[in-house]
């Protein structure tokens, strides 16, 4: 595993521990998107279903595990904690999540690396992770106070998104059959949505000012 | 058929 992937597993394990900071400990889930996280939830569960089949390492196995507790857990904090989901701006979070979650899956049937049911399921999570954070990024657009540990938790999933391009031209030079097109485009197009976001959480940073989305 | 490329990726 190269430094570049290691850095990006932790900045997206970060991501986790800052919005499972912010539920669990301030019992606040203000300004966070149910919906991406419910689909994200999906992505994993999608994606993982080789979790029992395929040994590939310790690390890969309990870092699968993680993500799933973790992305299921928040979805109960949510729904179901009685303080917890007080705080849930529902009003904002409106953006229409499962008009992806079909779309994501007719291009899977279509383009996926094999025909088979783990294949697709694997094509279905990739293209629906590449979408899951734009009912997260709209939210923020319509959060008047974004907090920090908010805009924190989007800014590690970005940085995690990132140094997964940087691996994948690591490994482009250094592994010469390492080439899975479909995590890539799907990849690029997914970082591309931060492009926004990062240039503001950057602007903000630089001017010691409150993160702000322009509508 | 060919073997895919492992997905050793999260």
């Amino acid at each position: 595993m190269n430094a570049f992937r290691l850095a990006g597993d932790m900045t997206h394990l970060l991501s986790v521990v800052v919005l499972l900071l912010k539920i669990h400990t301030i019992k606040s889930c203000a300004g966070i998107s149910l919906k991406t996280q419910e689909l994200y939830a999906l992505v994993f569960a999608a994606r993982y279903l080789d979790l029992f089949i395929h040994f590939i390492s310790l690390y890969n196995t309990v870092m699968k595990l993680v993500f799933l507790a973790s992305s299921f857990s928040i979805v109960w904090y949510m729904r179901r904690h009685k303080i917890v989901r007080r705080t849930y701006d529902k009003d904002h979070d409106t953006f229409r999540h499962h008009f992806l979650v079909l779309p994501c899956l007719a291009l899977a049937l279509l383009i996926n690396e094999r025909f088979t049911f783990r294949e697709v399921m694997w094509a279905f999570s990739i293209y629906l992770e590449a979408v899951a954070i734009l009912p997260q990024l709209v939210l923020l657009q319509r959060t008047r106070n974004i907090d920090n540990l908010t805009g924190q938790y989007v800014f590690f999933l970005g940085a995690y998104r990132v140094l997964y391009i940087l691996n994948w031209i690591y490994r482009y030079f250094t592994e010469p059959h390492f080439v899975h097109w479909i995590s890539w485009v799907a990849g690029i197009v997914q970082t591309l949505l931060y492009a926004d976001f990062f240039y503001y959480y950057i602007m903000s940073w630089k001017n010691n000012v409150k993160l702000e989305l322009p509508a | 058929t060919a073997s895919l490329p492992a997905k050793d990726e999260l």
